[in-house]
Parts: structure tokens; C-alpha cells; sequence
């Protein structure tokens, strides 16, 4: 507020967290509205990459790859070893 | 089937970790249900290095995303031990492979099975029991504001772009559900974990399943 650089948050960076701040919280109320009465959906809220971007966080986190699988047509055995 | 059940109440399970800015979850997937496969043999339960699939699984791109079938199909083939978290530890960047001499301890794999098992939860339900953990691939756009609760809406299949660990499943409710390891840290979801509604693959979560056996 007062101009100066204090703090390890760029001005310029911090700017833009608030507005990915907002856009969350824009998101979070869009999210919730789906809830169902019987409490068990999701909740979706402040985290800590509520100050991203969904691009900038999709750009860190989801980088992995699906590769196309066989269906599973079989019936999966239960081996009588190890079986809890 | 039981209506619960949760490999981590048979202590097989290791903590939940964070991949902090590295896009490395493929490996941190595929190396927790190692982790576990080898403590339901009966073997102790400890981390393995991460870092080490990071780093030498050369058909993936490190912290710059990857495939778990990539690297369960690297681990198959050369049959690389993995060595303890501790001796090879998570750097949450890409580096140069280290390697170990042949008599240095480490887990390999011997084998795993990957399927889609879209339309069949109950069976990947049966494999889960069966085989231990699954290491799965999600639709995780959501995923960034989830606090808590069952995951059961805006969630698409087909769009797989993060890799988790199933540890197991609950169907005491009403709406019986996936119990989700992730691999951003405790403070996300509840103690890291989330859930997510059985029956429907939401998320995609039944599209790519791999069990691994060692």
C-alpha cells in the first residue's frame, strides 16, 4: 500500500494471486452448488493453490499422461494368499 | 467384498507425500503402490526413492510429466532395485540418474497388469483386494479446490492428466466411494487423501489401473 517493495511477494505477483484469489472463490461457490443434501459431496474451498490460476495449476501438477489400456474382461481371481 | 476396506488399517500403506512443484506424480504413484506391494509380502514397510523413477525412468520426462504404464514398463524391463528414500531423496526437480551397484538392497518389481476397467469398479474392487493398491489416472482439474466430502460431479472421464494411489473403498453409506491417495502433502483433502464415488469412473479413475506384483 504504501509503494514500497517489502516482503518476498513481487507487487506485480501478488496482484495476480488476488485476482486468481477471486476467480477461486468465484469457482468454489459454482463447485458447491452442486452439494447434495446428504452432506457427503464434495466441499471445495480455500487451499493453498486457491492463488492460482486452473491453467497455472493444471501447468504444475497435472502432467501426466494416460496411455490407452486393454478393457478388463475378465473376472479378477481372489488368490487365497495374501488376502487380507 | 467387505463394504470397507482400506490397506492403510493393515499399516501397509506409507504416508502421504509432496511433489511439491515437480509435475511428478506419475512416479509417486507408481513407487507408493510398490511400497505397499512389498509390505503386504510381508516385507517391511518403508519409502522408496521417488526420485529415482524421476531421474532414470528414461521413457517419461521427469519433472515434466510422465506415465505410470511408462514407468511400471521401464521397472519391468530393467528390473532397477529401488533403494530407500533416505539414500536417493526428493530433490522436487529432474536430475541425472544415479546408479547403484548390483549388491546394493532394493526393491524391484516383478510384474504388473494394467487395465481399463471402465464398467467393472467392482472387479477393480476385487483387484484391489486381490494385488494391493492400484495406481490410477485422473481427471484432477477439480481437484484444486477440493477441501473434503465425496467427489461426485465435474469430473470428466477421458481426460486423465494426474496419477494417485487407490488404497481402498467404502460402501457403508449411501454413496459408496474410492479412498485417494495424493502426493500434495497433508494439508490438502483430508490429511491428503480424497474420495471419490465408486460406480460411475468418475474422474476417469477407472480408465487406467495398474496393479503392480513384486
Amino acid at each position: 500500500a504504501n509503494g514500497s517493495h517489502s516482503g518476498h511477494v513481487p507487487p506485480q505477483r501478488s496482484e495476480k494471486g488476488s485476482a486468481a484469489f477471486r476467480e477461486s472463490l468465484r469457482r468454489h461457490r459454482y463447485l458447491n452448488s452442486f452439494s447434495s443434501s446428504d452432506n457427503s459431496s464434495a466441499v471445495y474451498g480455500i487451499n493453498q493453490f486457491s492463488h492460482l490460476f486452473p491453467e497455472e495449476f493444471k501447468a504444475i501438477y497435472l502432467r501426466s499422461k494416460s496411455s490407452e489400456l486393454p478393457l478388463c474382461n475378465k473376472e479378477v481371481k481372489m488368490p487365497t494368499a495374501h488376502m487380507p | 467384498l467387505p463394504i470397507r476396506f482400506d490397506w492403510r488399517d493393515k499399516h501397509v500403506v506409507t504416508k502421504v507425500r509432496n511433489q511439491q512443484m515437480c509435475g511428478g506424480c506419475w512416479a509417486f504413484s507408481v513407487v507408493g503402490g510398490i511400497e505397499s506391494a512389498y509390505a503386504i509380502k510381508g516385507e517391511s514397510l518403508e519409502d522408496l526413492s521417488v526420485q529415482q523413477v524421476i531421474d532414470c525412468s528414461y521413457n517419461n520426462f521427469g519433472c515434466s510429466g510422465g506415465s505410470t504404464v511408462n514407468a511400471l514398463n521401464w521397472l519391468n524391463k530393467t528390473h532397477v532395485r529401488l533403494v530407500k528414500d533416505s539414500e536417493y531423496s526428493f530433490k522436487a526437480q529432474t536430475g541425472l540418474c544415479h546408479y547403484f551397484s548390483g549388491s546394493h538392497a532394493g526393491v524391484s518389481i516383478k510384474d504388473y497388469s494394467s487395465y481399463d476397467f471402465s464398467d467393472k469398479e467392482d472387479e477393480m474392487a476385487k483387484a484391489l483386494l486381490a494385488y494391493g493398491p492400484l495406481a490410477v489416472i485422473v481427471d484432477a482439474v477439480s481437484w484444486q479446490d477440493y477441501l473434503g466430502g465425496i467427489i461426485q460431479h465435474h469430473c470428466s472421464s477421458g481426460e486423465a492428466n494426474h496419477a494417485v494411489l487407490i488404497t481402498g473403498f467404502d460402501k457403508t453409506g449411501n454413496t459408496p466411494y474410492w479412498i485417494v491417495r495424493n502426493s500434495w502433502g497433508t494439508s490438502w483433502g483430508v490429511d491428503g487423501y480424497a474420495f471419490v464415488k465408486m460406480g460411475a469412473n468418475i474422474c476417469g479413475i477407472a480408465d487406467s489401473v495398474s496393479a503392480v506384483f513384486v
